[in-house]
């Protein structure tokens, strides 16, 4: 991997005492290289690689450490900052119920993520409704009441009605059966539909969502930023769930859409299954993306 | 679009951007650029438009040797059709696409519900069914895909089917015992068809980055690979990694997918292809 590179690239530099301009100049190309081909986006690997440079040159290099070595260390810590820092936690506001909506492209794994959502929320004593607000893909709603039937959380449903309508009716379906938390699966939709973007304007115009959350596939690749960027420009996202992590993809999809946003990623979605949702860890996943 | 540009080193590494930026990887980038810069040195061309031409041309090569239509005129019926690829690409969806496709063209189709293990995926390929007027094969879910396989095989050839198509449950190709899973269902179909499947098609995402290229090495070396689904074409992903997995693994893109609905389908186009790619 990565440090492997590096440790080959500054074996023959070992005790210097600074790192030198043009040390860094060439850890840099490696990383560029690593970064790339672990999909982060070409203009955020720039920004990260300029970043970098600046925290590194002239640093003194530590007794325990080869130059190699440190400059890894600069770039982890500098990407587990980027992508966080630390675990964050979902804001479920004050008034009740509380509003979780979940957006994303068509086939990212919002329904399979929302389900997984109410079942963490439940262990953690809370009573979530999941709302069908998808009424266009075929079997969307009887997809979302069969994992809702697994888990033991109701699903509200109106059939295929329109998706602002339900997600308002949900309100009120909630507070009359003491759910204390609404989650809305939505449709997949292109961020280039500005009809359909502008459905997800009106639903968070009806319902006031404490969290709007954009589900993003780990495997996706520098179109991540275009997606993330429009996303949040319309609706104002509040987090981030990366789904599919159980496979061997490096994931630079995570970097590039914490970097356009600054959202927080929440969670990640690591299988199939229903408890396969786990808390988001910055430095497990910038050792990921490093390789 | 670079029109009377210099053709200098930021000329080369633009050029490496936009590749790079429409999924094609660095490798390849570097690879086919430094291969248009040799060729425009060699014939003394200094016009960068006519080295934008180039490299359009030489995407569209690279991709264009191949032929895209689809096998289903075979001389045991019926053509089976296989559809893999891992979660939520498009199988279930293309599959309507096609079935739509052969319908206009007067073929009889057979669906098979191969995914038995997904909420609704039996109901998401049964309405589609139905909106296209094909039948289905199904189980219940929960049952074993490979006895789905077999029914519907049996069920073609009785109800003599000019193609059978067999939707699969997504999968991500590091699940050894999931990739074990459809190994077995394609030989399945080969003994009950000795030459079938004849078409196993890999349906890739339009917006998946570099882990394409290990989705159809792994999936070939499963089921083996006769052509690509590039779904979702619609979006603003330009799908550029088909290019290296012509190059490393010479499978060709066959169809792309341009929308949710069952017309949404479109034979491959490398020239198209290649123009979109470099704009
Ligand atoms: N391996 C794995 N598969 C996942 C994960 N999350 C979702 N999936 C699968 O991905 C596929 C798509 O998931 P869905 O929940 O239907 O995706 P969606 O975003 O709701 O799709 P649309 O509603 O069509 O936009 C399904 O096969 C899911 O089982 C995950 O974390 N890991
Ligand atoms: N915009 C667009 N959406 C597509 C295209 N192909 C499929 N989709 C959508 O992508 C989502 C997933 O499609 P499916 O057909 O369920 O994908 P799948 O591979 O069968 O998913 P799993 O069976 O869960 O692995 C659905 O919302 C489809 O409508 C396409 O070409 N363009
Ligand atoms: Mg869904
Ligand atoms: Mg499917």
């Amino acid at each position: 991997g990565l440090t492997d590179r590096l440790q080959d690239i500054f074996r023959k530099l070992r005790g210097k005492g600074k790192i030198t301009e043009e040390d860094v100049k060439v850890a840099m190309r490696e990383v560029r290289l690593a970064l790339l081909e672990a999909d982060v986006n070409f203009k955020v690997v720039k920004d990260f690689i300029n970043r970098v440079k600046d925290r590194a040159v002239g640093q003194e290099v530590l007794q325990s450490l080869t130059p190699g070595q440190q400059i890894i260390k600069i770039v982890y810590d500098e990407m587990t900052e980027l992508m966080g820092g630390k675990e964050s936690k979902l804001n479920l506001g004050s008034k009740t119920p509380s509003v979780i909506m979940a957006v994303g492209l068509q086939g990212a794994g919002k329904t399979t993520t929302v389900a997984k959502l109410a079942k963490t929320l439940v262990k953690q004593g809370r009573r979530p409704l999941l709302v069908a607000c998808d009424v266009y893909r075929p079997a969307a709603i009887k997809q979302l009441q069969v994992l809702g039937e697994q888990i033991g959380v109701p699903v509200f449903s109106m059939g295929q009605n329109n998706p602002v309508d339900i997600a308002r009716a949900s309100l009120h379906h909630a507070k009359s059966n003491n759910r204390d938390i609404v989650i809305l699966d939505t449709a997949g939709r292109l961020h280039i539909n500005e009809e359909l973007m502008e459905e997800l304007k009106n639903i968070k115009e009806a319902v006031n969502p404490d969290e709007i959350l954009l589900v993003v596939d780990a495997m996706t690749g520098q179109d991540a930023v275009n997606v993330a960027e429009a996303f949040n420009n319309d609706l104002g996202l509040t987090g981030v769930i990366l789904t599919k992590l159980d496979g061997d993809t490096r994931g630079g999809a995570a970097l590039s859409v914490k970097a356009v946003t600054g959202c927080p990623i929440k969670y990640v979605g690591m299988g199939e299954k229903l408890d396969a949702l786990e808390v988001f860890h910055p430095d497990r996943m910038a050792s990921r993306i490093l390789g | 679009v670079k029109t009377n540009k210099k053709l200098d080193d930021d000329f080369y590494e633009e050029l490496e951007e936009i590749l790079i930026q429409a999924d094609v990887g660095v490798e390849t980038s570097l690879e086919l650029v430094e291969n248009i810069r040799k060729s425009a040195r060699k014939n003394k061309i200094t016009d960068s438009e006519k080295v934008m031409d180039l490299i359009k041309e030489e995407t569209a090569r690279i991709l264009g040797v191949y032929d895209t239509s689809l096998r289903v005129e075979t001389d045991e019926k019926p053509a089976v059709i296989l559809v893999v690829g891992v979660n939520g690409a498009g199988k279930t969806t293309s599959i309507a696409k096609l079935a739509y496709r052969f319908k206009q063209e007067n073929k009889k189709v057979l669906l098979a519900a191969g995914d038995t293990f997904r909420a609704a995926a039996i109901d998401q390929l049964q309405i589609w069914a139905d909106r296209v007027g094909v039948e289905l094969i199904k189980h219940q879910e929960g049952a074993d895909p490979g006895a789905v396989v077999f029914d519907a095989i049996n069920a073609a050839k009785a109800r003599k089917a000019d193609i059978l198509i067999i939707d699969t449950a997504g999968r991500l190709q590091n699940k050894t015992n999931l990739m074990k899973e459809i190994s077995k269902v394609r030989n399945i179909i080969e003994r009950e068809i000795p030459s079938a499947p004849h078409e196993v098609l890999l349906v890739i995402d339009a917006t998946t980055g570099q882990n394409a290229v290990s989705q159809a090495k792994i999936f070939k070396e499963a089921t083996g690979v006769t052509g690509i689904i590039l779904t979702k074409l619609d979006g603003t992903a330009k799908g550029g990694i088909v290019l290296s997995i012509a190059k490393e693994l010479n499978i060709p893109v066959k169809l792309v997918g341009i929308g949710e609905g069952m017309e949404d389908l479109r034979t491959f186009d490398p020239v198209l292809f290649a123009e979109a790619l470099l704009e």
